[in-house]
């Protein structure tokens, strides 16, 4: 299923992002 | 490279969307707009962190509390990668997107999603000059400081009859912080230009201060001598005495002003150190108006 398959990418690839945008401050990668 | 982890993770999502592994032709549409969010995410990150100068909060450990505090010197970090974001994104990164996932779209659609990614991408570039005038303003206000001490001039020139014969010791301290800023190993992430921006910038931003707190200097002395004369005239008049010996005296606002133009040329001095000719901030030709001599109005030269 397409719609599944995106929602699971959805969720990945957006939740890898706001984890790292949670943090406020400025940190060196 | 990029220098911050939250930037690096935005790049990796965004590469990640686009992926051989993940990408699906048919939920084209889904992954543009998923990219399309990724980038407004990062983008409000910087906006509700980073810029939001005046963010009210009763929460002091609130994240934009703590963000107001950073030292100013971290947005360098910001103001590089944002750049690196940008070239790098409507670059290679578009590039691959439209040249070779897309290539069986239409020119119709390519044109579109290559429109609205760059839309997208170029926003972020709507911070830099906040990001720049928030370091301008951070920088330069650490000068204000010693420039304070401008406010004992008088005080010191009321009590003496001597003449200054050189500059104030606070003079070589306004500098200072600029001179900080310039060496320390963030600034490196700086292009060349954006360097020369930033320090011609923070000088403007400090003599602009510098000429504020001494006009408030000089027309301050300017009218206590005024009311003081008006004083002094009454009493002499009352007493029958001739007022001649007293305006022949140099003033405290003449002393004041000496000093001020000796303590402004050393200041010009020091900014030549720096490569920036004094003569070319407009607050400095003020400066000079202020306190020079008649004979030295003309010209600027030190």
């Amino acid at each position: 299923n397409i719609g599944v398959y995106f929602s699971l990418r959805f969720q990945e690839i957006a939740g890898a992002l706001d984890s790292s945008l949670a943090d406020a401050n400025i940190t060196l990668v | 490279t990029l220098t911050l982890k939250q930037s690096f993770a935005l790049l990796e999502s965004l590469r990640t969307c686009w992926s051989e592994e993940v990408f699906i032709f048919t939920c084209s549409d889904k992954f543009f707009r998923l990219s399309l969010q990724l980038l407004s995410r990062y983008s409000t990150w910087l906006s509700s962190h980073l810029v939001a100068k005046n963010a009210c909060s009763s929460d002091s450990s609130s994240n934009s509390e703590r963000a107001i505090n950073k030292p100013v010197e971290d947005f360098i970090y910001v103001m590089h990668d944002v750049g690196f974001l940008v070239a790098e994104l409507s670059g290679d990164y578009l590039e691959h997107v439209l040249c070779r996932l897309l290539e069986s779209c239409s020119s119709e659609v390519l044109d579109l999603v290559r429109r609205g990614f760059l839309q997208a991408i170029r926003s972020l570039t709507d911070y830099l000059p906040i990001l720049k005038d928030r370091m301008v303003e951070g920088i330069s206000e650490r000068s204000v400081e010693d420039l304070k001490q401008l406010k004992g001039i008088s005080a010191t020139y009321r009590m003496t009859s001597k003449l200054p014969v050189r500059h104030s010791p606070y003079v070589s301290a306004i500098l200072r912080p600029l001179k900080t800023f310039l060496d320390d190993e963030r600034v490196a992430y700086l292009s060349k230009e954006l360097k020369n921006e930033l320090l011609h910038s923070i000088a403007e931003r400090i003599t602009s201060r510098y000429h504020e707190m001494a006009s408030d200097v000089v027309n301050l002395a300017r009218k206590t001598e005024s009311s003081l004369l008006r004083l002094r005239q009454g009493a002499q008049r009352r007493a029958g005495a001739s007022s001649d010996a007293m305006d022949s005296n140099i003033s405290d606002t003449d002393k004041i002003c000496m000093l001020l133009f000796l303590d402004i040329q050393e200041y010009g001095r020091n900014l030549a150190i720096f490569g920036i000719q004094a003569s070319h901030i407009t607050a400095f030709r003020s400066l000079w108006q202020l306190v020079a001599p008649e004979d030295r109005q003309a010209q600027i030269s030190f």
